[in-house]
């Protein structure tokens, strides 16, 4: 089968949200950010590229491995919140 | 004897 590799995803900020929940992080028993819900409406829903499951590599060509989760979390904010782009750059893996 | 490490579960954020 297609053993795909990382994948990038470029979120446009097209909302006032990202409008996802993740789950995981350094030291916990889900060491990379997962995606474990997506809200409709939210910048991320309106992509639709991004899938519930999906692990969270990289932001912005920032790594989030060995990041404990309230730092990836913050990295994830402050990607959306910053004026300089009107996107986010995800690096996604399918591990499934 | 060998102590089993277990991993605690993560937090979820809503972003």
């Amino acid at each position: 089968s297609g053993q795909s590799g990382p994948t990038l995803v470029r979120v446009s900020k097209s909302a006032n949200t990202l409008g996802i929940a993740v789950e995981g992080g350094a030291n916990t028993r889900q060491p990379l950010p997962r995606i474990a819900s997506i809200q409709k409406g939210g910048s991320a829903h309106l992509c639709g590229q991004l899938r519930v499951g999906q692990v969270i590599l990289e932001v912005n060509g920032m790594s989030l491995k060995g990041m404990e989760h309230r730092d990836a979390a913050r990295v994830i904010a402050e990607a959306f919140k910053t004026k300089e782009k009107d996107y986010i750059d995800f690096l996604i893996a399918d591990f499934n | 004897r060998e102590k089993r490490l277990t991993l605690p579960p993560s937090e979820i954020t809503l972003l």
